[in-house]
């Protein structure tokens, strides 16, 4: 499903380079669920960004279900995040004057496959399922910091995506809330999604099947766990 | 150093009111490390807002250091929040279009009472000890949410304040990192600093002395914890 090849990403701040992500190779399978570690500035959510079609790498390859990203037009890439990709991002990038309903809704309306009355059921569900069922109307500046992560959630679940990307996507919830959203995607993950999340946290990582490690920009392990 | 008496924040949303904190009393002395815990959306940010004096209670009396903060003027309360608290915020709350280096050195600035050198020596040394020494001049947008979230910590303790809040401190932080950050408050606390930290996590709460845990609104508990 997802193949990188030398994928790499330095960002040129006159004086001097960053090198956030040093050329990477590997391979994702649909399916599988990746934990995605390393310490802070280690090029996490630069991958991450890479992965989401949301930022162009500086050299390299990215194919994405066979078709080479790079190659694609701005029309296709952000056609490809509205309907193969849900995103949760690490700041959660909500419209801050917008409704939680209506955040939640967007990518339906990109879409532009459903009725008015299918999107705002279909939202209210996903929002009533990450325990928000009360908060519809409220605007992000209302809403708590674990409140505004799980309407990002369910902004990237509603248009069922191939591809989940969560970039700390639980980091502020509490141990319950976190439980029971890393059931959802647990559930999301048998049913076939592929799920890649990055998390420093313990309890997070050992929900996925294989783990790979970033230090520097650099993949420095990439292995398998099995349930404990 | 601290006491609230039926302290009190209700938010008014028209149809519906949200009964965010409800009618608390407590009190915290100098020196004291108290860790906040409880569910997303309980109470937790709109209390420390209110101990920040970011916010006006709904009712209630909140008496710093023998001062009705509510009947303070608005520059006292200002000066206030300059002087003494030293506040880490959930979502960090930097100036996007200034450098990491002069994040820090605002509230120095507004302290007013140290040179330009002075400032600058401060401001890097903090950034130093948070691991950002090579990240003086990026802007929030090109750094990391682990190091935003470090450059939002050596904000906090620019100025030296006798209470520092942390809503979340270490949410972004990698585990090494986050013990970094921990002993680094732990060594402020010995030194007479109270701390007062939001957290979800086990490893956080555990440096704490004591533990006040919210539901809801309430205080639910508020006890003390020995080293383990
Ligand atoms: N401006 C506002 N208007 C209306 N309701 C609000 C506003 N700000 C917060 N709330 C509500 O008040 C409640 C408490 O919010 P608060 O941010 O204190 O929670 P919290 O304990 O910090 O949660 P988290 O752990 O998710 O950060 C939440 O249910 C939230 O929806
Ligand atoms: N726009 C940018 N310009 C310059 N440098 C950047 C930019 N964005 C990120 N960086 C740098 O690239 C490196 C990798 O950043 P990235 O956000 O991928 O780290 P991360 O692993 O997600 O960290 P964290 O766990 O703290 O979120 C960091 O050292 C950061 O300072
Ligand atoms: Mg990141
Ligand atoms: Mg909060």
């Amino acid at each position: 499903l997802i193949q990188l090849q030398d994928l790499c990403k330095t960002y040129d701040l006159g004086e001097v380079q960053v090198r956030a992500l040093r050329p990477t190779t590997l391979s994702i399978e649909a399916g599988e669920y990746v934990a995605l570690l390393g310490p802070s500035g280690s090029g996490k959510s630069t991958l991450m960004n890479l992965l989401g079609c949301l930022d162009q790498p500086t050299s390299g390859s990215y194919s994405l279900d066979g078709v080479e990203v790079a190659k694609m037009s701005r029309d296709a890439r952000s056609r490809i995040r509205n309907e193969k990709i849900g995103f949760v991002f690490q700041n959660f990038n909500l419209l801050a004057r917008t409704s939680a309903l209506e955040n939640v809704e967007l990518p339906l309306m990109y879409a532009g496959h459903q009725s008015h009355r299918q999107r705002r059921a279909k939202a209210t569900d996903l929002l009533a399922k990450v325990g928000l069922a009360d908060r519809l109307g409220h605007h992000p500046s209302q809403l708590s910091g674990g409140q505004q992560q799980r309407v990002a959630i369910a902004r990237a679940l509603v248009n069922e995506p191939a591809i989940l990307l969560g970039d700390e996507p639980t980091g502020n919830l509490d141990t319950r809330t976190s439980q029971e959203v890393m059931g959802l995607f647990g559930e999301l993950n048998r049913q076939g999604i592929t799920v890649i999340m990055v998390t420093h946290e313990q309890d997070v990582a050992r929900h996925a099947r294989r783990l790979i490690v970033l230090r520097d920009g650099d993949v420095i392990a990439d292995t398998e766990q099995f349930e404990r």
